[in-house]
């Protein structure tokens, strides 16, 4: 089992969309 | 490569480095009404911040291993030593889920409301906290502790409900006819107590009537001096799903670079995320289905697309979460990766290997670094490219280390 850890989702905007089954990425998200 | 792609970043180091002062970003938190500001727990901004153990990057490391092994242990033919308790839903906890390299929000719980910051994690059903009286054994916390007598709002849940009995192996019984929780980490730390419902205020005008959680009474292990922990992943009682009418199981969060920065957590789509998302499918994985499995299709350094087969990826499935610090890789690609990575920053000084990261390099005699860009490709045609805050766990100038590290095995 591979772990995408929190060090790499820095500055992302990380996107959890549950009921839609589907996970966001999306660039400068805390700016 | 790809013509035209940017292949590398450069960067200062200090930009690497933590301030000791903190610099809040405010625009997401103060435009958004469902928004919560998100602070690392041991930097500048965190009212935690005067926490009487300093910050030991070796221990963090140790920490972030033992809540991979536990992660690891839940599938029936892991060898990696920790065993699943008899909950075996329980979240994936080491005490490390709840340690130092962890991100806090603060939010409003009780009539009249008390703040409490309390660590999230994408890894953990139940949130809790602290509760007064604590019968027998509570940590010292930042925060006073909430004290469900002062609170017109909060109520006990019945042992016969049906929100207890969604606790599933989590429950411990009645305490007279209150439903109890019991949590216990795969470093045996724990928490227990009733399991209750109170008025949760994520922000001024975003209000949870009869907001489940834990209210622990006895309190044991390494969290901090934060008030608890709010849990954000696929389970019946976590915030995720107690909320779905409301924010439609969706939220969003942005960790900062830096320990000096804040980020945001966002329950809902109100107020728009950033304009350009790619999504990627989530899926369940086996025997973990509290995670938000992912898959991971392929990396590049420096554009170049490594030689990894697709297999490597498959064979073991990934997830995705807040609470693990390092990404842990099949050996196989972490091996690519590593040597790709050597090659591009041959030209730096290395400097010793800090506990399960290999690579590291001595940055205190250069001002500006230049790093190849690392691009992680995930189904649906998404390729994300790193931050160079995202590629670096940095302890000193002098130490910055890759920030990955391998499973034991490709199948694992």
């Amino acid at each position: 089992l591979g772990i995408y850890g929190n060090t790499q989702q820095k500055t992302f905007e990380v996107v959890y969309d549950v009921a839609g089954r589907k996970l966001g990425f999306g660039s400068n998200g805390c700016s | 490569g790809v013509e035209g792609k940017i292949t590398s970043h450069t960067t200062s180091v200090s930009s690497l480095l933590p301030s000791p002062s903190c610099s809040p970003s405010t625009s997401k938190a103060s435009i958004r009404k469902s928004t919560l500001e998100v602070i690392h727990k041991h930097g500048p901004c965190s009212t935690l911040f005067q926490d009487p153990n300093p910050l030991n990057h070796t221990k963090v490391l140790l920490r972030d291993e033992s809540r991979v092994k536990w992660i690891q242990s839940q599938s029936s033919n892991s060898s990696d030593g920790l065993k699943a308790s008899a909950a075996v839903s329980l979240p994936a906890k080491s005490g490390m889920t709840i340690g130092i390299g962890n991100y806090v929000v603060t939010i409003g719980l009780g009539t009249p409301k008390k703040d409490l910051t309390l660590e999230f994690d994408t890894g953990s059903p139940l949130t809790w906290t602290q509760c007064e009286p604590c019968n027998r054994s509570c940590y010292t916390q930042s925060e006073p502790m909430f004290n469900p007598s002062q609170s017109s709002s909060y109520s006990n849940i019945s042992c016969t409900s049906t929100s207890c009995s969604q606790l599933g192996g989590r429950g411990s019984g009645c305490s007279g006819s209150t439903c109890q929780y019991s949590i216990r980490y795969g470093d045996q730390s724990s928490s227990m107590g009733l399991f209750v419902t109170d008025k949760l205020m994520i922000t001024p005008t975003e209000v949870i009537d009869k907001f489940e959680f834990g209210c622990g009474k006895n309190n044991q292990g390494l969290f901090g001096r934060t008030a608890g922990l709010i849990g954000l992943s696929n389970d019946k009682i976590s915030i995720v799903e107690q909320t779905a009418a409301k924010y439609g199981k969706y939220f969003s969060y942005c960790l900062p670079s830096s320990p000096s920065y804040t980020g945001h957590l966002t329950f809902g789509k109100d107020g728009g995320a950033v304009s350009s998302v790619s999504f990627t499918p989530l899926s369940t994985v086996p025997r973990r289905s509290q995670f938000y499995g992912i898959s991971i299709l392929g990396i590049a350094v420096g554009g170049n697309r490594l030689s990894i087969p697709s297999t490597v990826f498959s064979s073991g499935g990934a997830i995705i979460d807040s609470g693990t610090v390092i990404t842990r890789l099949p050996p196989t690609a972490y091996s690519a990766l590593r040597t790709a990575f050597r090659n591009a920053m041959a030209s730096y000084t290395m400097a010793p290997a800090l506990n399960i990261l290999d690579t590291c390099y001595d940055f205190s005699k250069e001002s500006t670094i230049t790093v190849p860009v690392i691009t992680f490709s995930f189904a649906g045609r998404v390729d994300v490219d790193l931050d160079p805050n995202g590629i670096f766990f940095v302890a000193k100038a002098s130490q910055v280390c890759l920030a990955f590290a391998p499973n034991r095995a490709d199948s694992n």
